[in-house]
C-alpha cells in the first residue's frame, strides 16, 4: 500500500468521524445533506458486497466494516434520531439525477457483466457524484459551518490523495484501474470550487460563505 | 473467479 493511499484512507475516516462527531455533539443535522449521506451509504453497501467473498487484508476488511457501519449510523442520526433538525427544505437535489446515470454507466462500462462487477462500477460512479446534494445545499443556503467545511475538505482530500496513489502504482506496479481513475478525477474536480473557498476563507478564520 | 481483477483498494 502506498503512503498516498494510507493518507487518503485516513482522511476518509477522519471525514466520516468528523461528521458523526458534529451531528452527535450538537444533536443537530442542520446544514447536512441527508441525500448525500444516503447515497454514500448506497456506495459502501454496493461496493463492499465482496466483504465475505474476497479477503484482501485485515486492514481492508476493518475499513469496509467501519465505512458501512459509520455510514448507516450517520443516516440513522439524520433521518431518525435528529430528524427534527434535518434541513430537508434546503436538501432539494434530485437523487435520481445521479443514481440513474451511474447505474446506466455501470451497465455499459464495467470489468465484467456480472452482478458483483456492475454493483462495484455503480458504486464507483455514484461515489464520484454523491457529494452534489451537499454542495448544492451549501450553495443554496450560502454558507457552511466550519466543522462542515472541515468535513468536506477531508472528504475531498481523500480522492485527491488516491489520484497520487494511482500515479505511484501505475509507475511502480503497472497497476491501472481506468474506472476508478476516471471517476476519481471527476470526484476531485467537483470539489475544486470548495477547495478554493476553504483555503481563502476557512483557513483564514472566516466562515465559508458563497458569494451571491 | 467472478472478478476480472481484484479490487484491492477501498
Amino acid at each position: 500500500m502506498t503512503l498516498f493511499r494510507l493518507a487518503g484512507d485516513l482522511s476518509h475516516v477522519l471525514a466520516i468521524l468528523l461528521l458523526l462527531y458534529k451531528i452527535w455533539t450538537t444533536k443537530s443535522a442542520a446544514g447536512i445533506s441527508g441525500k448525500t449521506q444516503l447515497m454514500f451509504c448506497m456506495v459502501y453497501v454496493t461496493r463492499y458486497l465482496d466483504l465475505f467473498t474476497s479477503f484482501i487484508s485485515v486492514y481492508n476488511s476493518t475499513m469496509k466494516v467501519l465505512f458501512i457501519s459509520a455510514s448507516v449510523a450517520t443516516v440513522y442520526l439524520i433521518y431518525f434520531k435528529f430528524k427534527a433538525t434535518y434541513d430537508g427544505n434546503h436538501d432539494t437535489f434530485r437523487m435520481e439525477f445521479v443514481i440513474v446515470p451511474a447505474l446506466i454507466l455501470a451497465l455499459i462500462w464495467n470489468y465484467a457483466f456480472t452482478f458483483f462487477e456492475i454493483s462495484w462500477a455503480f458504486s464507483i460512479f455514484l461515489e464520484a457524484v454523491a457529494i452534489l446534494p451537499q454542495l448544492f445545499m451549501v450553495t443554496k443556503t450560502g454558507e457552511a459551518e466550519n466543522i462542515t467545511s472541515h468535513y468536506l475538505f477531508a472528504l475531498g482530500s481523500y480522492r485527491a490523495l488516491y489520484i497520487l496513489n494511482w500515479i505511484d502504482r501505475y509507475y511502480f506496479e503497472g497497476h491501472w484501474d481506468p474506472i476508478a481513475v476516471t471517476a476519481g478525477i471527476v470526484q476531485t474536480v467537483l470539489y475544486g470550487d470548495f477547495f478554493y473557498l476553504y483555503f481563502t476563507r476557512v483557513i483564514k478564520g472566516r466562515k465559508l460563505q458563497v458569494l451571491p | 473467479g467472478r472478478f476480472v481483477k481484484t479490487h484491492d483498494e477501498l
